[in-house]
């Protein structure tokens, strides 16, 4: 473990619990993706297969639980609460996600670094990662007034795949043969995928501006 | 077994 995996940790865990926060205390999911949360649920799902074979530590496997169980308990939350599900902008959540699940997969498939079915399923877990947050970031650009929360929801998700390319550099530093080229690109990709929205974000924070992508 | 290595990450 070290201070950039731990940072990224932390401020992965921060998001999701803006997110309950926000769903939970104003039972509103205004301008949240549903999709995303859905594919967020599959890409958890599908990379912690081997929370119940292999042990690394209490913390590793504490986390696994909490990314699984909010990522899930927000899907219930935007799709069967009673009032949490009527502030869910339907209309707008159109990108079809599906769309990104199968390509992923196709990928997987062709590019692991063992052709097991655990290997390949964690490896389509980390493809289907670096593009869940799409389906939000087009919501972003359509629901014009995105709420604190959900802005810094956002920018912390995309902040902490940024902290584990730094924990990457570290370990490629500082462990022998620690190359894992597929996990790299992947977090790369994700991580640049948030660039306009980080760029407009900062803009709206420095102008002390509401926070406005454009169109 | 550095292929596990990424394995201990979340």
């Amino acid at each position: 473990m070290n201070i950039f995996r731990l940072a990224g940790d932390m401020t992965h865990l921060a998001s999701v619990l803006v997110l309950l926060l926000k769903i939970h205390t104003i039972k509103s999911c205004a301008g949240v993706s549903l999709k995303t949360q859905e594919l967020y649920a599959i890409v958890f799902a599908t990379r912690y297969l081997d929370i119940f074979t292999s042990f690394y530590s209490i913390y590793n496997t504490l986390m696994k639980l909490i990314f699984l169980g909010s990522s899930f308990s927000i899907v219930w939350y935007m799709r069967y609460h009673k009032t949490v599900r009527r502030t869910y902008d339907r209309e707008q959540d159109t990108f079809r996600h599906w769309f990104l699940v199968l390509p992923c997969l196709l990928l997987a498939l062709l590019i692991h670094e063992k052709f097991t079915f655990l290997e390949v399923l964690w490896t389509f877990s980390l493809y289907l990662e670096a593009v869940a947050i799409l389906p939000q970031l087009v919501l972003l650009q359509r629901t014009r007034n995105i709420d604190n929360l959900t802005g810094q929801y956002v920018f912390l998700l995309g902040g902490y795949r940024g902290f584990y390319i730094l924990n990457w550099i570290y370990r490629y530093l500082t462990e022998p043969h620690f190359v894992h080229w597929i996990t790299w690109i992947a977090g790369l990709v994700q991580t640049l995928l948030y660039a306009d929205f980080f760029y407009y974000y900062f803009q709206s924070w420095k102008n002390n501006k509401k926070l406005q992508l454009p169109a | 077994k550095d292929g596990s290595a990424a394995k201990d990450e979340l």
